[in-house]
């Protein structure tokens, strides 16, 4: 899967939505 | 790196070492719903036995030398009918079982304890429960579903078969069909809805962090495991309601991978049943994919690699119903 396809990838995204995402 | 639609073809080896049948556990008087290994012992001994469930009543097998199975220990529950037994990896001396008429009505433990060699049951949860999962580190989650909303928790099992703790995770407006861990993160959890999308929750906060869409290509879609690798998530999915095609053949399992920082996807390999051989019930262990098909067989896939690995025919005494 390239990132063309996926979007921009994040290794830290679990702790990136968790920041994100409403409490 | 490619996306490859493989063509459901079980190897020449598989043919070869194939599954075999070691032993047969007879229960003549009760029809089996549902199976599962748990770990049981006593005094710092462990072993792999087996549990089987009927509508009535649960069987704790034990492993006989040199090659048969002997029934330890039978838990008779009459008063609501065993829908299935929920499997709690990393746990010992524990069967968790969901009981109900149509659907999950109540969630219970049966403990043993070797300090009084004594078995106690302990009801975790009630309610109209529309999907259960046992997680590593003693703790289950469950989805329930009243007219007006959708509840998911978690409960945090203590040793003696009590709730320690209850989180409560922020549902979805859909309803959750199943969940899967995510194999290496603790506190990752993902779930499968009925509007067929892929939704993500952070069990230490309880936030719903992320919903994808899986797409229109296989409707209804159940996960069974995900892995998180190199920045995506990958989903092992199951295709209930999936249609044979004549170039991809039945799909059995498919792995998606997701981004989950943008909610794009793509597909990451597919395990397709063999061509002509329908079949539905599945189950999935690490990367392994195991299904029952319509003419009595069991396959196993290698899920990563999308290919059958192994076939077990019919036996001389009937069809393979279910496979664990």
């Amino acid at each position: 899967c390239s990132e063309s396809d996926l979007g921009p990838i994040s290794l830290n995204w679990f702790e990136e939505l968790s920041a994100e995402a409403p409490p | 790196d490619v996306a490859e639609q493989l063509t459901p073809v079980l190897l020449d080896s598989a043919r070869e070492e194939g599954l075999q049948l070691v032993s047969e556990l007879k229960d003549p008087w009760a029809p089996c719903v549902d199976v599962s290994a748990v770990w049981w012992g006593a005094g710092g001994r462990r072993e792999l036995c087996l549990v089987t469930a009927s509508e009535s009543a649960l069987s704790l097998w034990g492993p006989l030398p040199p090659h048969c199975w002997g029934k330890l220990y039978t838990w008779h529950l009459q008063e609501v009918p065993v829908i299935q037994i929920v499997p709690l990896p990393d746990t010992c001396n524990l069967v968790c079982v969901a009981l109900g008429e149509l659907e999950i009505g109540e969630i219970r433990l049966l403990i043993y304890s070797s300090e009084t060699d004594s078995f106690k049951h302990s009801l975790l949860k009630t309610g109209n429960i529309k999907a259960v999962v046992g997680l590593k580190d003693w703790r289950l989650v469950s989805s329930s579903r009243t007219m007006q909303e959708q509840q998911v928790e978690m409960v945090s099992l203590s040793e003696s078969g009590g709730s320690k703790d209850r989180q409560t995770l922020m549902p979805p407006e859909e309803t959750v069909t199943a969940f899967a861990e995510v194999e290496g993160m603790r506190e990752a959890l993902v779930g499968t809805t009925a509007g067929n999308s892929v939704v993500v929750w952070n069990l230490k906060t309880g936030q719903l962090l992320r919903k994808m869409h899986i797409g229109y290509s296989y409707p209804a879609s159940i996960c069974h495991r995900a892995y998180s690798d190199s920045g995506l998530l990958f989903v092992v999915l199951s295709h209930p309601h999936g249609k044979e095609s004549e170039c991809c053949g039945s799909p059995a399992f498919g792995v998606l991978a997701f981004n989950p920082r943008t909610g794009r996807s793509a597909a990451a390999a597919s395990s397709g049943l063999p061509p002509g051989q329908p079949g539905r019930q599945g189950d999935v262990w690490d990367t392994a994919g195991a299904a029952v098909l319509t003419s009595g067989a069991v396959a196993v896939w290698d899920l990563l690699r999308g290919r059958c690995t192994a076939l077990l025919p019919p036996g001389p005494a009937g069809h393979w119903a279910l496979a664990r």
